[in-house]
């Protein structure tokens, strides 16, 4: 396992995208992951696929099984609606208009562009999603949302008092990890509250790609410090899984 | 240095054009003064709350005015969280049937 690990430079991250009044997370990054998936496991950028692939989310929205999307729900109903539906349309075939209401699942009218074989849940993430993360692309794990309503930047490190593990409400796409310099700052703030001693080791973080739009955080991204199960983000971690098709001929029983 | 005896926090006039400064930047408008006096209430809330998180944090993490800085909490989990995985997938409930007599 690298000390860092960032999907973004292999261009398999697609652009960080806005539920605006749609709490449809999970939806997004579900799409996310498997779209980054097809990116590495196929070899291509998710730019250069931008007018076939980039899946997102109406379709899971609609199709959800509970069919109420932009209520909230689960990654891996997402995995399993595609699941269902043999596979994702396009964005373009399919687009999202954030305003928070579902409509009629059209899936069965668009071509599907991507699918998956399978979705799993990771055990012992902290220590099995570097390892995933870097030979599989990217992981789709919840975490708590409170303190992220102000954070700005940097690494998050909360305390169960401020960012409860337990429940986890919000669903992201981990896109990497790495570790910051010893003296990664605080200085220079405006917005934001004093310069408090900081430390001076560095530390280990995910870096995670949120779904509120490119004004909110790291241009979209914000980061949890890895090892310490930090807002519950090892809780819920589920990553689709996208295999090349087996060439070899099945082998059915004799008679 | 901490905010800790040395820094008092934002004084009312210096919240209320912390709080203008946010509705430029963020394009936010309100349909009366009585929900502008609310929405300044909870921004004065919300900077406290960021303060707080700011001196537990552990990490390197700032926290500040961000858009969401005239929601209050519930409002905030009402239009961006989502459903709490656990309670829905009842783990949070005990393993086992009552039927059955044993876990």
């Amino acid at each position: 396992v690298p000390s860092t690990c960032d999907w973004r430079k292999a261009g398999a991250i697609s652009p960080v995208r806005n539920q605006q009044h749609c709490n449809c997370c999970w939806a997004i990054a579900a799409a996310g992951n498997i779209e980054a998936l097809w990116a590495i496991k196929f070899g291509r950028s998710v730019e250069a696929w931008a007018h076939t692939l980039s899946l997102l989310a109406p379709e899971l929205i609609d199709c959800d099984r509970c069919g109420n999307g932009c209520k909230g729900g689960f990654v891996w109903d997402a995995f399993l609606t595609v699941l269902n539906n043999s596979g994702l349309a396009s964005e373009k075939d399919y687009p999202f208009d954030g305003s928070g209401k579902t409509h009629r699942c059209l899936a069965e009218k668009h071509k599907k562009v991507a699918w998956i074989q399978d979705f799993i849940t990771l055990q012992a993430f902290e220590q099995s999603a570097g390892r995933m993360g870097t030979r599989a692309g990217t992981v789709a794990p919840d975490s708590a949302s409170l303190p992220l309503q102000h954070y700005q930047k940097g690494v998050i490190q909360a305390t169960p008092t401020t960012c409860d593990p337990v429940q986890v409400n919000h669903c992201v796409l981990l896109v990497g990890f790495g570790k910051t310099k010893s003296v990664e700052g605080r200085q220079g703030k405006a917005a934001s509250f004093g310069s408090y001693s900081r430390p001076r080791h560095s530390m280990a973080y995910w870096t995670l790609q949120n779904s509120w739009g490119t004004h909110w955080g790291e241009k979209g991204y914000f980061r949890l410090h890895r090892g310490s199960n930090t807002c519950g983000i090892t809780r819920f971690p589920v990553t689709a899984r996208v295999d090349k098709p087996n060439k070899r001929q099945q082998v059915s029983c004799p008679p | 240095g901490s905010l800790r005896g040395q820094d008092p926090g934002p004084q009312p006039l210096e919240l209320k054009e912390v709080f203008r400064l946010f509705q430029m930047q963020y394009n936010r408008s309100y349909p009366n003064p009585a929900e502008h006096a609310r929405r300044l209430d909870i921004f004065a809330q919300n900077l406290a709350n960021a303060q707080r998180l700011q001196e537990e944090d552990l990490g390197t993490a700032e926290f500040g005015v961000t858009q969401f800085s005239d929601l209050t909490e519930e409002e905030f989990v009402q239009l961006y969280g989502n459903r709490v995985a656990g309670e829905a997938l009842g783990v949070s409930r005990k393993v086992g049937s009552e039927e059955w007599g044993h876990s």
